[in-house]
């Protein structure tokens, strides 16, 4: 799976997501990815791309759930609402997760051993990294 | 800020035995793609067509599991998934089990812009894809010997185990998008 989000010069805030699915998957099967408030969702605070097990990411509605957590709780950050889904929500082992919210903050975070991942904004702050 | 982009290239066990070779040449092509997105940016370019830039450059690249490169079903088949959003209207776009266009994320931001749907799936998905003119490939074009080799495994583990694909047992360990 490979995702994007960004925020532009505009505030535009878009998330995107693409895969080819689970390895061996039976016929029909529809992950994450392609739906909208799990593997996938941007709201007018937040962009968030999910990765990883796709049925537990359904499950919690994931996308929707750090977008939630950061309209309707006071004060929340986007790395507060990032670790809840993470940590609190999913289970060791499910997934990584991307977002990038309003004022350009960044997440990339997961609970796996690892994710393929990349980030950088205006100021400079730029980072590739693979594991922990 | 004036603007900010993160990138994923799939997460799970990620073997920290990776050759030396094999890392770098990760790190480079997750370099290359983040590279593409900020210059895009720096320019002024709209987050839609940054994110739909940088998600085409993994989708071309063998590496990751999407576009060329991604994995195999049950049948030895590729069906392919993507949905775009934008946060400030609302407006979102999906397709789900496409087997003939090159770049689904392209697709994805046509049901979004072109159609009044949110997702086509299947047959839908191909014949809007028709209708749209978008480039279109042969099931070959996915092929990857990598992801081949993969698929031949997690089939022969079928056989040894007996287990039947509905199996909790089975998931556990294989249930990765």
């Amino acid at each position: 799976t490979v995702g994007c989000v960004v925020l532009d010069q505009e505030g535009m805030l878009v998330a995107g997501t693409s895969t080819g699915g689970m390895t061996n998957k039976m016929y029909g099967r529809v992950g994450d990815v392609p739906i909208i408030g799990s593997g996938t969702y941007a709201s007018d605070v937040v962009a968030v791309s999910m990765t990883g097990w796709g049925e537990k990411i359904m499950r919690a509605v994931s996308g929707h759930t750090v977008s939630s957590y950061m309209k309707f709780k006071e004060g929340a950050t986007l790395e507060e609402a990032g670790n809840y889904l993470l940590n609190d929500v999913l289970e060791p082992g499910d997934a990584g997760m991307i977002a990038v919210d309003k004022y350009g903050n960044m997440y990339m975070n997961m609970n796996t051993s690892g994710m393929f991942r990349a980030m950088s904004d205006s100021e400079g702050n730029r980072e590739v990294a693979i594991w922990e | 800020k004036d603007w900010a982009i993160v990138l994923h290239g799939g997460a799970g066990t990620i073997s920290k035995d990776l050759p030396d070779s094999v890392k770098q040449a990760y790190m480079n092509d997750l370099d290359e793609a983040i590279s593409i997105g900020e210059e895009a940016l720096a320019n002024g370019e709209s987050a839609i067509d940054v994110v739909q830039k940088v998600i085409n450059y993994l989708e071309d690249n063998p590496k990751f599991n999407a576009g060329k490169g991604a994995v195999f079903t049950h049948e030895g088949k590729h069906e392919l998934d993507a949905a775009i959003m934008v946060g400030n209207t609302r407006n979102a776009g999906a397709v789900t089990g496409v087997t003939s266009v090159k770049n689904p994320i392209n697709l994805a931001r046509m049901v979004m812009e072109n159609s009044k749907h949110v997702m086509f799936a299947g047959e839908g998905a191909e014949e809007f894809a028709i209708e749209m003119d978008v480039k279109r490939v042969n099931q070959d074009y996915f092929y990857t010997q990598r992801r081949y080799e993969a698929y031949k495994r997690a089939i022969a583990e079928d056989s040894e185990s007996g287990l039947l694909d509905s199996s909790e047992d089975y998931w556990e360990d294989d249930k990765y998008g």
